[in-house]
């Protein structure tokens, strides 16, 4: 990837066509090449490989910063609310979750709170037939919220572990859909106050530099917890999320890998960045 | 926006006669930042840039132009030069009925844009039958089911036998039912896949469509070259349609997929109704990425 060993004005160049190709974006590669040509002055640095190691340092500083867990909270249940533009893998996620919470002993609930688009309560169901959980739905066109309440209701009273609510896709620029994901999340905080105790926005990594705005309209609305990176098995980078995490200090808390419902892992700086420079 | 940046970079420059080389390298730099920042993949910007400033340096300034303006009217036209004329025509059969074959990575929009399209054949009196040829997504034949409900347009589904078995069966069944347009709605898959690209082959040897048309999201990144370049190698592409375009994504993927496909980009989806399907224009979609 860097041919020449040595290192001059071409390996700057190189390494900010691989960020950009990368979908790290125009300012933050700019900004990760300064950085970069600073050091290498600094430390003199004359090899390319070890320009690379010091890029991939520079990087794991931004990604590694705060903690990328779930959270873990005294009560039952764990209330995690997944929302995201359309398509890019909630409900999937939400299958890959659920199997995820099993694997460790755990009762699950899913919520059905996608009540709009066709055949969303079925998807989902059959997810939840394959991991073993129940269900909780309504009947399609019905309000979001009334499915958002009826789960929390019957988390709580079936002492379920983790309640793990599906919301339809929406674009973030949609006032009106906006709105409808703040009415879910303040249903939910009445009947359970401190819920939910995860907000996850689903980011595809083949998504572009609009996953900024996706972030900064979401986080705006909902005061976001966290962000799953799906799709990383496709060829897609998933670059953004460098320039998220420095600007918005948002947790990277999973990465999807595939469609199976063990395709879901823990977030990986180190994977992650080695991934960058395959 | 561009012009805006222009605005600020051209603000020392005289402005009258021929565009220097100096002049348009400034100028492209903004363009180049500007092309990057709305998702065109780096190769073609770096591709586009060189083509601009060929046709740029020289140019003459018209009268009522800054230099800026000037170079900014060379890139609007060649943007609108390689995204092509608008074109939402379906390719029609010699005899029906005509077998269009939706295509593209998992979540673009295909099964949304198969009724979508339906939806507008019906519009035009045709007789459109919708196959639900995704047998691995969970309830993706029973979404489709329901769009086709919504339209009065039948679906056709064998449940979960081979995808290639279904569209040979749904040709025949076109045929017997006088439908004229077959409309296959496939699995989202990875270009990598071997497996799942050589089942979409395998569908096109079988009933040999009139179009192949890559459902692209028109949130998609650098990642859009690769994408198209593989559809395209693997499967020979008749042409494109660009999803999702109701949000605030520049779309840049528009361009680099143009640019290395040379597809024609038929058709723009708008929203999540049925009817949200529109003919793509690239004089818009030039402005947008340029915006
Ligand atoms: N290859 C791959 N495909 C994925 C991954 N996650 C989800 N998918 C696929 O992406 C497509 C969309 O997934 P969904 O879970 O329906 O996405 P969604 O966000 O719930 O979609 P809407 O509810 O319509 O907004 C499906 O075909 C999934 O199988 C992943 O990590 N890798
Ligand atoms: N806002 C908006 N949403 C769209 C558009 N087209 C499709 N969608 C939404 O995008 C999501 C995914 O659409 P699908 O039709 O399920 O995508 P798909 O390509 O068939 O997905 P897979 O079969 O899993 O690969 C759904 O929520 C659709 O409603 C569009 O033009 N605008
Ligand atoms: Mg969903
Ligand atoms: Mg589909």
């Amino acid at each position: 990837v860097l041919k020449k060993s040595t290192v001059d004005e071409e390996s700057f160049e190189k390494i900010e066509e691989i960020l950009i190709e990368g979908d790290v974006g125009v300012k933050p590669s700019l900004e990760l090449v300064e950085k970069l040509r600073k050091t290498a002055r600094e430390q003199r640095i004359t090899d390319s490989e070890q320009l690379k190691q010091v890029l991939k340092e520079e990087i794991l500083k931004i990604l590694e910063t705060g903690d990328n867990k779930l959270k873990n909270v005294a009560r039952t249940p764990l209330v995690i609310l997944v929302v995201g533009v359309n398509g890019v893998g909630k409900t999937t996620t939400i299958g890959k979750l659920a199997y995820y919470f099993k694997q460790q002993g755990k009762q699950v609930l899913l919520a059905a709170g996608d009540t709009f688009r066709a055949a969303a309560i079925e998807q989902l169901e059959i997810w939840g037939n394959r991991v073993g959980c129940q269900v909780i739905k309504q009947k399609e066109g019905s309000d979001p919220a009334a499915v958002a309440f009826d789960a929390v209701k019957a988390a709580i009273a079936r002492k379920i572990d983790v309640l793990i609510i599906d919301t339809a896709g929406r674009l973030h620029t949609k006032t009106n859909l906006m709105e409808e994901l703040r009415k879910v999340k303040r249903v939910v905080e009445r009947e359970l106050p401190g819920a939910p105790d995860e907000v996850l926005l689903v980011l595809d990594a083949t998504t572009g530099q609009n996953a900024f705005s996706q972030v900064e309209y979401f986080n705006k609305a909902l005061d976001l917890t966290g962000l799953v990176l799906t799709k990383l098995d496709g060829t897609a980078k998933g670059g953004v999320i460098i320039g998220i995490k420095s600007s918005y200090q948002i947790p990277i808390k999973f990465i999807g890998v595939g469609e199976k419902m063990d395709d879901l892992r823990p977030f990986d700086p180190q994977e992650f960045v080695e991934a960058l420079f395959a | 926006n561009l012009s805006n940046k222009f605005q600020e970079v051209f603000k020392k420059l005289k402005g009258k006669g021929k565009l220097t080389e100096e002049d348009v390298n400034l100028a492209l730099r903004e363009v180049r930042i500007a092309l990057l920042e709305a998702d065109v993949n780096f190769q073609v910007v770096k591709d586009f840039i060189a083509k601009v400033k060929e046709k740029a340096v020289g140019h003459e300034v018209l009268e009522s132009l800054t230099p800026g303006q000037q170079v900014i009217k060379i890139v609007h036209e060649e943007l609108i030069n390689l995204m092509g004329k608008t074109n939402a025509k379906l390719n029609d059969a010699g005899s029906p009925p005509t077998i269009i074959m939706l295509v593209g990575l998992q979540g673009a929009g295909k099964t949304t844009t198969a009724a979508k399209l339906a939806h507008f054949l019906k519009k035009q009196g045709k007789k459109p039958l919708l196959v639900a040829a995704d047998i691995y997504r969970p309830a993706a034949i029973k979404q489709l089911q329901v769009l086709g409900d919504a339209i009065d347009v039948p679906v056709f589904t064998m449940g979960e036998q081979s995808p290639v078995d279904i569209a040979k069966a749904s040709i025949n069944f076109a045929k017997s039912n006088l439908k004229n347009y077959v409309i296959i709605d496939t699995a989202g898959r990875l270009h990598i896949n071997e497996e799942l690209m050589d089942e979409l082959k395998k569908i096109k040897e079988e009933v040999s469509p009139h179009e192949i048309l890559l459902v692209v999201d028109a949130m998609t990144g650098q990642d859009a070259v690769n994408v198209a370049k593989s559809f395209n190698e693997e499967l020979g592409l008749t042409g494109v349609i660009l999803t999702k375009l109701d949000g605030d994504t520049k779309g840049g993927a528009a361009l680099s997929v143009k640019a290395v496909t040379g597809c024609p980009i038929k058709f723009a989806g708008m929203g999540e109704k049925i009817e949200n399907l529109e003919p793509f224009y690239p004089d818009r979609m030039a402005s947008r990425i340029l915006g």
